[in-house]
């Protein structure tokens, strides 16, 4: 699973 | 995905009918002002990545609307309908909000860095920072319609974005813990007062049946 990079949520 | 974009326009909504609200009743009666303070922190905080980091036309303009809409709704609310804010019943302890989230922060992080524990700070303060909210409508006892609607919708966002976080698992293998774990305290925090909200809604209809 990837973790999260960078935020492209809100 | 569906459920992002029906999460995000919850979350649009929400705000439009604050403004809404009050513009109509030129009033800020029932809302509480902190809960708002805390909005524009959890804003401003979550989005400096606007000065660094580019996602999409989409989400930079909603970023920039989130800030300037929270920081709006403070400004109407200190200034422009200050004579009839009354702020004595909206007494929640906000230290331990700010605290909380602060140490979680510290403990929860993808990286030590400046950005990134005020990010997960923005995330934490979040689920909590409708608290006083709530509690100045348990205070006041009754709410307008309309900050009920408010709630509504700034509660179903983030429980829009649970569905969308188990998709993006599937579909795109991502899986983002922090937002995850916060979004569910959030939706947690919220569900009381969605049973409730639910309840109301049936009954009127009820009411309203011939």
């Amino acid at each position: 699973v990837k973790e999260a990079d960078g935020h492209d949520e809100l | 995905n569906l459920f992002r974009i029906a999460g995000d326009i919850s979350h649009l909504v929400s705000i439009l009918i604050l403004l809404q609200t009050i513009e109509k009743g030129k009033t800020t009666s029932g809302i509480s002002l902190k809960t708002q303070i805390l909005y524009v922190v959890v804003f401003v905080t979550r989005y400096l990545d606007l000065l660094t980091t580019y996602v999409s036309l989409y989400n930079s303009l909603m970023k920039i609307f989130f800030i300037a809409s929270s920081v709006y709704v403070v400004w109407l609310m200190t200034s422009k309908y200050n004579k009839k804010f009354k702020e004595d019943q909206d007494v929640f302890p906000v230290k331990y909000l700010v605290g909380g989230s602060f140490v979680m922060s510290l403990l929860f992080h993808y990286k030590f860095t400046f950005s990134e524990i005020l990010w997960s700070f923005s995330l934490w303060l979040e689920a909590v920072c409708i608290l006083p909210q709530l509690f100045l409508l348990q205070k006041t006892g009754e709410a307008k319609a309309i900050t009920t609607h408010y709630i509504f919708a700034l509660g179903l966002y983030r429980a829009l974005y649970i569905p969308n976080w188990f998709y993006r698992y599937y579909s795109e293998n991502r899986l983002d813990l922090l937002s995850v774990s916060a979004g569910l305290l959030q939706t947690t925090i919220y569900s009381d007062f969605f049973y409730v909200y639910y309840q109301k809604v049936l009954k009127n209809w009820g009411f309203n049946l011939p």
